[in-house]
């Protein structure tokens, strides 16, 4: 359970994660 | 016709800046901007080769899918993109990379993150708003959460980060609750960017400077 909307939204957001620039490299 | 010199094409490439001076304006070392290239280099040439990230670009290097759209992906882009052109050019990127840094200030951190959830950018983060981020996500995943829960997620987060009950969360505000609850910047630091030249040997083979360091 998110008891944080913002704790929610980073967790839940691949655009928000940009370490997948760097996978496939 | 190829180039014969990479120096020349760097410099005839639209948006490429000199590596020393990015440098000494970002968390990176010049051996580390170079390997950027190479990364930004990849990225800028995967659907229209022209040394600039579109947004499609952007999109399929995050996701490994140039359609897929995702708030969040979008409103990074346009924050990397400061020209507001429409486009990345290797400045902005490693501008902007530089604040994922792991030795960039906490400060800048928390400053971008802001600017981030700050849709409309008003200067705020308004409670539509974030509760409009959070039904984004919703609609982009498999969970389902009632409206009543979301409300109640949304109204906790509010009672804790806006201390001054006005429905918004200013600058000020935003700072006070994420340094005490520092998990919200994890996705700012990417550790990624500690190796960027391991990751990308092939920056010695093109490097303009003899000792980087």
């Amino acid at each position: 359970p998110f008891y944080n909307a913002f704790e929610f939204i980073s967790s839940m957001s691949s655009g928000f994660d940009l370490s997948s620039l760097f996978e496939g490299k | 016709m190829g180039c014969f010199h990479s120096k020349i094409c760097r410099f005839s490439t639209p948006g490429y800046e000199d590596p020393t001076l990015l440098a000494a304006e970002t968390a990176f070392t010049v051996s580390e901007v170079e390997a950027l290239y190479e990364l930004f280099k990849k990225i800028s040439s995967s659907i229209i080769d022209d040394g600039l990230i579109h947004k499609e670009e952007f999109q399929l290097a995050i996701f490994k899918n140039q359609n897929r759209r995702d708030l969040f992906a979008d409103r990074i882009f346009d924050l990397f993109d400061f020209k507001r052109n429409g486009v990345i050019g290797f400045g902005e990127f490693v501008r902007s990379l530089s604040v994922f840094h792991p030795n960039a200030p906490v400060a800048d951190k928390i400053a971008f993150a802001f600017r981030l959830y700050d849709l409309r950018q008003t200067g705020y983060i308004e409670r539509e708003e974030l509760k409009e981020m959070v039904l984004a996500l919703l609609n982009e995943s498999d969970l389902i959460l009632s409206d009543d829960i979301v409300e109640m997620i949304v109204d906790k987060t509010f009672d804790e980060a806006d201390k001054k009950s006005d429905g918004k969360i200013d600058e000020e505000e935003w700072k006070e609750f994420v340094l005490m609850k520092p998990s919200l910047l994890k996705n700012m630091t990417l550790p990624y960017l500690k190796d960027i030249t391991l990751a990308f040997p092939s920056f010695v083979m093109n490097s303009e400077v003899e000792d980087s360091e």
